[in-house]
């Protein structure tokens, strides 16, 4: 469902070129749970925002659900993402203006989901993530890790073909990150829910059926498991 | 060195009261190296943002090197954060329109550092922490644990007498997470920097000379090590 061909992305900074990506290439099967580790700036995010379309190679190809990212209007990518694909981002990126509910619905709003059917589903994913007594809250009235639940949150509640996630358990307890690996793997497994997560919890790494371990923008080794 | 005296800090919001402190003390000596552990939301940042005289609790006492936060004017709370307490932030709270180096200095600059000895501890200490060769690129040309360790580079740059650190590896690989608590180690053994840090590692948790456990905004636990 997700094919990333020898792709390359490299940023011209004062210091020199930083090879973000240096000829990574990957192929993901639908319904994987793909964990993708690596040293601090070996090029996860990167990895990630090139195949969520939020980011674009400099050479090399993308393709997911069969399209060619490279080829798609702005417009296609935006519906693309919109529509296929749930990101959850290493800072959460919320809307400080909304409430915890506000923004778990938002993408959902954009799908032109119904308020009531959005609510049921928003108020549901919330339950389960432990932030049921928080809807009307804002970002800024939560704990590290309660932001980042909604950021999960935000990202599962439509039920997405895709999730991306960007390091999801950083700021997590382990009691917490282990219900929300749970979580992750019953849409998996219920759903088939496809899931690609960057991670540097050995916790998470154990739970992925495929481990992927980037060094310095390459793929440098793989395992499967289970 | 610090006294946390029957601490209590409420928020009101529209879904009812929170208690994010509800009744915690703590006796930290000067020269520990003392972990706080504890659930999302069990109230981490809170204690170390009171400590730290970022956060005012509702009642109960805070006192740092003999001076009591509750009886001080908001210039001498911020001369004492400046000369006396590094702060790390969990969302780092890095300023995007300086450099890493500039960030790195920022507090040194405050304190009236000449630029010559402020570049030096800087650069260092920046070097320490591996983001050597990235001085001049502004914090949204890093990826999210090497903006992490900028936090750390920029609180610890001026060898203040005590850090607060708020999960100061969340977003690090296990080996430079490692690599930043010998680096807190050597500072805490070699000049007696107090270090008080809240975290979710149990790797880090493993380092600590003292371990607290809060829950619901108390104290469930505490556990002496070496
Ligand atoms: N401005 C606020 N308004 C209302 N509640 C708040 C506010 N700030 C924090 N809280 C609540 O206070 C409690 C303690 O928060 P705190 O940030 O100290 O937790 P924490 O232990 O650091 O959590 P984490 O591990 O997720 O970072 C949480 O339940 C949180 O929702
Ligand atoms: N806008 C930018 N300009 C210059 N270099 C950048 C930029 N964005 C990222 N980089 C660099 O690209 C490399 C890969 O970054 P990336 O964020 O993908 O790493 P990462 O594996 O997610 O790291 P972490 O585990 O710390 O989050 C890093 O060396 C980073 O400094
Ligand atoms: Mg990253
Ligand atoms: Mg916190």
């Amino acid at each position: 469902v997700i094919e990333v061909d020898d792709v390359k992305r490299h940023y011209v900074t004062g210091g020199g070129t930083v090879k973000a990506l240096d000829g990574a290439s990957l192929t993901i099967e639908r319904g994987e749970f793909l964990a993708i580790a690596g040293p601090s700036g070996s090029g996860k995010s990167t990895m990630l925002n090139v195949i969520g379309g939020l980011d674009v190679p400099d050479s090399g190809e993308v393709m997911v659900e069969g399209k060619h990212l490279g080829e798609m209007r702005q417009s296609q990518l935006a519906a693309l993402r919109r529509d296929r694909i749930g990101f959850i981002f290493q800072a959460y990126n919320l809307n400080p203006v909304l409430t915890v509910l506000e923004n778990t619905e938002y993408v959902m709003m954009l799908q032109g989901k119904p308020p009531a059917e959005r609510k049921k589903l928003a108020v549901d994913v919330l339950e389960e993530v432990g932030l049921g007594d928080m809807l009307d809250r804002r970002p800024s009235q939560l704990s590290g890790g309660q932001q980042q639940r909604v950021a999960v949150a935000r990202a599962i509640a439509g039920a997405p073909a895709i999730v991306l996630a960007d390091e999801p358990t950083a700021n997590l307890d382990s009691t917490t990150g282990q219900e929300l690996l749970d979580m992750m793997e019953r849409l998996n497994r219920e759903r088939g829910v496809t899931f690609v997560f960057s991670t540097h919890d050995p916790e998470v790494m154990k739970r992925a059926s495929r481990l992927i371990r980037l060094r310095d923008g390459k793929i440098e080794s793989e395992e499967r498991r289970r």
